[in-house]
């Protein structure tokens, strides 16, 4: 089935990275040039199959280059939005057109998830983020993540995803957490709590392998004073943010979705 | 006499941290909360006393926070080259009234050296950093910084260097580099060009003690994963920039200011 995942952030924050490390497949040709010569945002998908856990899982990447990058970015936000509600639309005309039929194995078009990335500036999110942020919270599952968290010690990292969220809460600008069932065990109320706390999740990504203290081959960064690990929950929330986009909260992304589409759709047929 | 330091870049960057690591007072209020309220740049000025190799200087710091803070920064750098030529007009005004007089301890309102800080996004430089400099570049001593260097491994630091080195010259933004002078001897021309070929510097700052590997303590980082000492040459280039700063070529700092003013004032007096 569909897994469509929108990413949003300023060039340099590391998303292709963060895509590759976590997908383990090429998302993103990170040799690139990246250049600065559109004006405006241009939507680019790239399309996966993948299989977790025996599941064939088609996962679309819905990348927006160019978000943040201008020096005006006055409308930075609307080509995002567009295709949100452009994909909440196609659904709704396959709903109608019942000869598609919407079972399990047709393409499901609408954005289950939009991972943000946060620049680690150590002060708050910049306006444009919020201001982005504000629109399309009511539209699909946010996702706040801060880039390159290594930029941050332990201490700015605590103060840093302490301002984010008084920002996110004051803004009231809602963000995806997993939810507990009533048939959960202690352990995975545990677990649900564990994450849910460690949101915005403070992510490393690398595909290079390097030589950590204990001298083993790890994916990770090597600086001259040290070796930060991407698996390594002391370093950093990647493990996390795995677990809530892949391997254990899909279905509650994909179920959250429609309730946000039920929204959209009564809106739409309102008008 | 008057330094007049004239400070450019993005909120976060660290430059409050490293004008108060670099002149090892408090420049700037580390706790002062930001917030992104103001529509465009707030130019302010922080004077302080210092005193290096025994003789006494005014620092003047001139900050232009709001720089690349907003949604739309058109207007970024108007604010900014509004100062420089206003403090060239001071001087300007002065020289005329020849009352006021222009001795070795009277005002130099002008700006002699820009330190223009980079994000470390490991791709190029932004737009705004582009444009921003080819406005001032003819005006300025500018100095090109990367800000945070910590968030970039060797590898990254040497391909961002050379990336940001290219656009300088493909744009043909000229940046301040130290002359070298007939009768230097040999050590002190290793030392300039040793210097020059470092250039943009990579700096890291902090006003924190930490321990590193030795047992010792010294201004720097810590992580999980190691510390990064702020005046460890294999860590960073603050010590170069500082060199660059105060210690070595004020001197020509000032010098090469009294040319752009040359060429400010002609093209002055033609209109
Ligand atoms: N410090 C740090 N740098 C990273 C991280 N991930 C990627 N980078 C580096 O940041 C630069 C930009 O990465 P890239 O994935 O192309 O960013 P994108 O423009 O957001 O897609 C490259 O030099 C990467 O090696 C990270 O987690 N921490
Ligand atoms: N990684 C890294 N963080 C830094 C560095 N210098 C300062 N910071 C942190 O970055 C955040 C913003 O620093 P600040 O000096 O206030 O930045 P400013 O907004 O540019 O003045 C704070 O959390 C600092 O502790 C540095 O060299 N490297």
């Amino acid at each position: 089935f569909d897994f469509n995942l929108l990413v949003v952030g300023e060039s340099g924050l590391g998303k292709s990275t963060l895509l590759n490390t976590m997908f383990e497949v090429p998302v993103h040709n990170l040799d690139t040039p990246h250049t600065y010569d559109s004006e405006s945002i241009q939507i680019q998908t790239t399309n996966i199959e993948l299989e977790e856990s025996g599941v064939k899982l088609r996962l679309n990447v819905i990348d927006t280059p160019g978000f943040g990058d201008n020096i005006n970015n006055l409308d930075s936000w609307k080509v995002i939005m567009e295709e949100i509600d452009q994909r909440f639309d196609q659904y709704f005309e396959a709903e109608e057109n019942l000869s598609v039929g919407l079972s399990g194995t047709a393409k499901d078009p609408r954005v289950h998830a939009c991972l943000f990335f946060i620049e680690p500036s150590g002060h708050t999110m910049k306006p444009l983020d919020v201001v982005t942020m504000k629109k399309l919270h009511k539209k699909v599952n946010l996702v706040p993540v801060i880039a390159k968290s290594d930029t941050l010690t332990e201490e700015e990292l605590a103060q840093f995803k302490h301002a984010v969220l008084s920002e996110l809460e004051a803004q009231e600008i809602d963000f995806f957490t997993p939810p507990t069932y009533l048939n959960d065990d202690e352990e995975t109320k545990g677990e649900v709590s564990e994450l849910i706390s460690n949101i915005p999740f403070a992510v490393v990504g690398s595909t290079s392998l390097v030589v950590n203290k204990e001298g083993n081959a790890v994916l990770g960064r090597e600086y001259p004073w040290g070796v930060i690990e991407v698996h390594n929950s002391e370093h950093n929330d990647f493990l996390k943010l795995r677990s809530l986009l892949i391997s254990g909260h899909l279905e509650d992304l994909r179920d959250n979705t429609k309730k946000l589409y039920e929204r959209y759709r009564s809106e739409k047929l309102l008008k």
